[in-house]
């Protein structure tokens, strides 16, 4: 399940930055 | 939302974010923008700091929206001019105020409100030489007039 986590908080990390770079895209 | 520790270093550029939602909301988006950025770089691995760059992402892409029409906030050009008039606005408040002898809170949080926003500047890339100086002058004068009134001294 350990890894099971960390594999859910890097999806979440990659998915933040994805954000943070669309947001930053349009400026 | 309770600020994780990790994130103490950008708790007062949230908190002038807050304070400019109403005032000047291009000001309180980069200021959001800014401590989102290093948020992510401290820490966005415990559950706890993932949570709370979540909820500042979400406001964060909200405000966008509200502002959409603001080219403060559409071209990154305008933006930086936007958040550096303002934080050299607020400088030469403090520093006028201090060179006539004139001490008191509002001038001391201008002073250290301007070297939060010459931190936020560095989301638009590497801080002038110039923008360098004004955040060490103004972050040193608003301690020192700070500790001089609490003891008070009259700063020299």
């Amino acid at each position: 399940s350990g890894s099971v986590g960390s594999s859910v908080a890097a999806a979440e990390q990659d998915e933040l930055s994805s954000r943070l770079a669309k947001l930053r895209d349009q400026m | 939302m309770a600020l994780p520790l990790q994130f103490k270093a950008v708790q007062h550029h949230l908190r002038t974010a807050q304070e400019h939602d109403k005032r000047d909301p291009v000001v309180a988006y980069y200021c959001r923008l800014y401590a989102m950025q290093t948020g992510m770089k401290l820490d966005s691995k415990t559950p706890e700091c993932r949570k709370f760059l979540v909820k500042l992402m979400d406001q964060l892409e909200t405000m966008k929206k509200e502002l959409g029409d603001n080219e403060s906030v559409s071209q990154e050009v305008v933006g930086n001019a936007h958040i550096e008039n303002y934080a050299l606005k607020m400088f030469l408040y403090a520093d006028n105020e201090d060179r006539a002898g004139s001490f008191h809170k509002n001038m001391i949080k201008s002073f250290y409100t301007s070297s939060l926003l010459f931190d936020v500047l560095s989301v638009f890339g590497e801080l002038s030489e110039e923008n360098i100086q004004h955040r060490k002058y103004a972050r040193w004068k608003a301690t020192y007039i700070h500790t001089c009134l609490k003891e008070g001294e009259t700063p020299v």
